[in-house]
């Protein structure tokens, strides 16, 4: 019982935290600087090993929450926030003694300091046995961050380890409860477009897929719509995924997909380029030899860069170019803008709630195949396109009409930005 | 050791320092629940305080419940290989301070 008092004494000395359920806030900023301190590296593993490790376990908490992480080896160690360190037994300055290979294998102080057993067999990812590096230090990052242990199934933040199972990723439960401390990721987005790309089945056949991108500056991510969230392990730089498109990010990107034509499109400033497809590149020249980029006033006569975005709309083969309150309406065929165009966004788009409207300015104008809709992207807001089917069941309903604005993280999860020195791995 | 070896090493066991001590008894239980808050550290002058193995039990059960095991309030064989498992030091339960310090301090 005395022995039982003495721990529970020593215990008392942590410095304690209120462990809700749910957990806390620990940080109430938002890009947050770390460091594998020099008397705290690891025997097993070379220093660039545990960094890029340790790197990594940030960027995965990055990519599915507001905040940003970068490492800091220059400052102040009291500067930096989260201080990370491998260490046996008595270990930096630390008041609980690590216990040998074998259970603990690491702890975590609300102050920001992590201690990694160095007696533990501490392996790099897919690296088979002994115990992941990546996996103890998202979950001890969990913990900095303010999340206790979750005790579900497919949590990382289990306080057991969980061996080798293949792939390990954020699930939705440490999304939700990480975005329940530090919020969804919010922002606005260059653009967004569905991909469409022709494969052939084993049989011979052609089948069309698509794939939904958000652009931001410039990066992008790839979202998958069945799962309701980005690619792990986006975003990615831009010029990773789109060769020769301009690599500080893009205005508007088409694609003008008709009987007899079948062409993309990316707008910056008052120039485009047309995509090749086949060889995932810009083209260079176009048929008659002129070289790209051209000014978009010359590809599209009656427009004139930059501009907000734009979309092709296929039940009516006209691209529509959004710039500032004015929607420009181009007619493919003719080669020219359609009459009467341009006009006030509000006459081409009204809103179907009044007041409830962009107003013009729009971020990005989006073709879903996903929703069979249009949808009007600005801030964190966006507005869907009322269309024929939403007419059949409520004829009242404008033409192009705006339902009532959402969100854009209501709709489209966990798209979050990485700082960008975290951005190439 | 074992004739050959990965032309990497990556199968080479580093001589083990020391090794953790393995959870076998009720006495090495005791401080494992101990250790990760699982025990309730009560007034000694309550009367309805709980025995010393009343206590142990109802830590016991509570540890099997969140590591999804049979409760029986037994240190049985699935106990005890849950908590060698290796595992994050921070404590799964908040250990309540005033009540833990009333007490050491009346001691």
């Amino acid at each position: 019982k005395r022995h039982l008092a003495t721990l529970v004494s020593r215990s008392r000395s942590r410095h304690k935290r209120d462990l809700s359920e749910s957990g806390y806030m620990a940080f109430s900023k938002k890009v947050l600087r770390w460091r594998l301190i020099g008397e705290g590296y690891s025997s097993q593993l070379s220093i660039e090993e545990q960094r890029y490790i340790l790197k990594l376990a940030f960027r995965m908490w990055s990519e599915v929450s507001p905040l940003e992480f970068v490492e800091d080896t220059r400052s102040p160690l009291e500067d930096v926030d989260i201080r990370l360190g491998f260490g046996t037994g008595r270990h930096l300055g630390c008041n609980q003694r690590f216990d040998g290979t074998g259970q603990e294998f690491a702890h975590a102080w609300f102050l920001g300091d992590i201690h990694f057993d160095d007696d533990e067999h501490f392996t790099a990812p897919n690296a088979g046995s002994g115990i992941s590096l990546l996996k103890v230090a998202v979950h001890e990052i969990g913990h900095v961050l303010g999340l206790p242990h979750i005790y579900r199934p497919g949590s990382i933040m289990q306080p057991s380890y969980l061996p080798n199972e293949s792939g390990f990723e954020m699930g939705w439960m440490d999304r939700k409860a990480i975005q329940h401390l530090y919020g969804d990721c919010k922002g606005r987005f260059n653009t967004v477009f569905d991909w469409i790309r022709k494969e052939k089945t084993p049989y011979g056949e052609v089948v069309i897929r698509f794939n939904t991108y958000f652009m931001r500056d410039g990066w992008y991510w790839l979202y998958e719509n069945k799962n309701n969230r980005t690619r792990y392990g986006d975003p990615v730089a831009l010029q990773v995924g789109w060769r020769g498109i301009p690599v500080d990010g893009v205005d508007a990107y088409v694609h003008v997909w008709s009987r007899k034509r079948d062409a993309m499109y990316f707008f910056k400033g008052t120039q485009f380029w047309r995509y090749n497809s086949e060889n995932d590149q810009v083209f260079q020249r176009d048929p008659e030899g002129h070289r790209y980029p051209m000014l978009i006033s010359k590809g599209f006569p009656g427009v004139s860069g930059p501009i907000d975005t734009a979309f092709y709309d296929r039940r009516d083969s006209l691209i529509y170019f959004f710039k500032n309150t004015l929607v420009y309406a181009f007619d493919v065929e003719a080669n020219s803008l359609a009459r009467g165009f341009p006009k006030n966004i509000k006459d081409v788009f009204p809103p179907v709630a009044s007041r409830d409207h962009p107003d013009g300015n729009i971020d990005a104008a989006y073709f879903s195949y996903t929703h069979n809709a249009v949808f009007l992207l600005k801030g964190t807001r966006f507005w869907q396109v009322v269309g024929s089917r939403d007419r059949r069941r409520r004829p009242f309903l404008p033409r192009n009409g705006l339902l009532p604005h959402k969100e854009v993280d209501q709709h489209w999860f966990d798209i979050c930005d990485v700082h960008p020195t975290a951005l190439k791995l | 050791e074992k004739l050959f070896h990965n032309r990497d090493h990556s199968d080479v066991q580093a001589p083990i320092s020391h090794q953790a001590e393995v959870i076998t008894d009720k006495y090495t239980a005791e401080i494992f629940l101990s250790r990760y808050g699982f025990f309730k550290p009560s007034d000694q002058d309550d009367y309805n305080t709980p025995t010393e193995s009343e206590a142990f039990i109802s830590a016991l059960k509570e540890f099997q419940q969140i590591s999804g095991l049979p409760v029986t309030g037994v240190f049985d064989e699935a106990t005890k290989v849950a908590m060698n498992k290796p595992r994050c030091g921070v404590p799964d339960k908040e250990i309540d301070l005033t009540a833990s310090s009333e007490a050491v301090r009346r001691r």
